[in-house]
């Protein structure tokens, strides 16, 4: 099981459709300050079914919506697209290959989809469920996120062991 | 519960101890439980030591020595149970050369079981990637994505090159 | 005091423009109390516009642009009520190149009135030192001080190379 | 004003006697993870007064003393003297040199000394209040620390201006 492609469109600074096909060792993302990187860790964390906005550096949210540039005009969605591997059959479903969409609207409206078929967030969760993947994972550590492991009080710290369980 | 609890934190300390090891290049570490008594509750001591130095309360190890011990601690979860895949976003920024050459190793061994997307300036782990993507903004406030390749001599001088959109 | 505050706070913004758009190459700033009318328990919101981008929140920041805020404001301050000496630890880290030298410069340019002690692992703020200090534990666990030199190009490959004790 | 001169002993690993001679330029301080680099900033800290431990990254006073390593044995006090020049007549006292001592010992006691006159820590307090120097200051930011210029409560960010006042 693998990420193999992630799409983006109107996710923050990805205001157009953007794609990242990947292979299943190392890929190392490069380039300058404020570029986007670090957006495109957050396109998959909110694909994942992140809800706290805070976990995405935002307040509101409708801050993954593209909100424009000198040029541009805000757009009015922000869509993610991740295409999994499921060769081994670690997802409980048939496919060899599962692909997870996420829609927010301005208005505040959302929309998952699995496969293309509409679905709820909640089924998004349990679709992943302990699979090691996931918001709550300890596999994906967000910029300036790494002390956060070390410095959590004792009893936080805990959670990250019954993950492993 | 409570067995599969006990069992998965002897084996991160286990597999902590290792990793720790690996990426000190010596040292001890130990993972104790707070309150044995109550494993709903009981919060997870961390003590280590690295190589040549006294046993030291955590928070006096240097900015790159706790990013290091953290990193271990992550790779000792994932050994015990391996996600599909692994994002870091800059981990390696507060660590010295030699020690970003570790890191770098230590992603390309666990990389056989596990995906890694590495967000990084330091030129040692894009030399341990297999594939490089760059993000650049030509466009104020839009980001996208390049090809790159790497130029200059291994471990040496030379950005990361931006090819072709 | 009254008037003394409000006088720094205007001081202090207009230098704030200066420092940003010197360390961004652009863009615009904004300092607003958020509470005028009670000078002892007002707050400071801090807006900022890197080049090219729209207004936004500050939380949404990339970790290098919130870096070069931050030195950016330091800097204003320093500019208002120069202080004798400034110790920065690793204030570069998140910092790519181009932004690294753009850091280095503005340090050369404040330190005609401010003693700097700058700790760091980066190249381009080594080369703006008058004088460096290696900090080395050639026997574990003492801290010796040596002296280095800059081997290799300028802003090219080398580390700082340890010459004597 | 600048420092001129650092002298440690026995504090944090700086076991033995060292001493750093400064120009009023900038200097770089270089070094491996963990060597000490950031222990000397916590040592001007220290010398100015600084009493919060944490501040300091220790939980008790004692943890500036040298704890000891792998092959020395801990010791049983801590010195740290700054050499400032006072040429500019900015501090107020007749020599062109003032030094500062402080000192701790295992038993809980501590020593100060302005020109190696025994004085108070009040005493040290006010002979940098209002020069810019000084714990409280903007002008020395710790590891990790420059985040914090930001992202303080608009509320917390009022005393950096009252300092610039
Ligand atoms: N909804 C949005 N619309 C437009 N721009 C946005 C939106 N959300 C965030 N941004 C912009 O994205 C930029 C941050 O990008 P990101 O954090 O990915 O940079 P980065 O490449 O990780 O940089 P660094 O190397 O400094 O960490 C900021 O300039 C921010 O203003
Ligand atoms: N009282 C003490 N006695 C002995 N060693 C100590 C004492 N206090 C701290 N240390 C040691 O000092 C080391 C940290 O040093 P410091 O933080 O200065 O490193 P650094 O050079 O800044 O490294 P980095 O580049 O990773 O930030 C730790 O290994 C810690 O164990
Ligand atoms: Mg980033
Ligand atoms: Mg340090």
């Amino acid at each position: 099981m693998y990420l193999k492609r992630l799409e983006l469109q109107g996710f923050k600074t990805f205001a157009d459709r953007t794609e990242l096909d990947l292979t299943s060792g190392i890929t190392a993302i490069v380039g300058p300050n404020g570029a986007g990187k670090s957006n495109i860790l957050d396109a998959i964390l909110w694909a994942l079914g992140e809800q706290n906005v805070r976990s995405l550096r935002g307040s509101r949210s409708q801050d993954v919506i593209f909100s424009g540039s000198d040029k541009r005009r805000p757009v009015g969605m922000a869509e993610v697209t991740m295409t999994i591997d499921n060769s081994s059959g670690r997802l409980p479903l048939e496919f060899s290959e599962v692909t997870i969409t996420r829609r927010a609207f301005r208005s505040g409206d959302s929309e998952y989809f699995i496969n293309k078929t509409p679905c709820r967030l909640r089924d998004i969760y349990e679709l992943f469920m302990d699979t090691g993947v996931g918001r709550e994972a300890y596999s994906i550590v967000s910029q300036g996120e790494l002390d956060a492991v070390l410095s959590a009080r004792p009893e936080d710290r805990r959670s990250l062991f019954e993950e492993a369980a | 519960t409570h067995d599969l609890f006990i069992h998965a934190f002897r084996a991160v300390a286990d597999a902590f101890e290792i990793t720790f090891s690996r990426l000190f290049g010596g040292g001890k570490t130990q993972l104790i439980l707070t309150d044995p008594d109550d494993l709903l509750e009981t919060g997870i001591e961390i003590i280590v030591q690295p190589p040549g130095k006294n046993l030291q309360n955590m928070t006096l190890l240097s900015g790159g020595e706790k990013a290091l011990t953290a990193t271990a601690l992550l790779f000792a979860l994932m050994k015990v149970k391996p996600s599909p895949f692994c994002i870091m976003d800059e981990v390696d920024a507060p660590l010295d050369e030699p020690n970003v050459e570790r890191f770098a190793e230590i992603v390309r061994d666990f990389s056989l079981d596990t995906q890694f997307i590495i967000i990084t300036h330091n030129r040692a782990s894009m030399e341990a990637a297999d594939n490089l993507y760059g993000v650049t903004m030509q466009e104020p406030g839009i980001s996208k994505l390049v090809s790159v390749k790497l130029t200059g001599v291994p471990s040496g001088d030379g950005e990361a090159v931006i090819l072709a959109a």
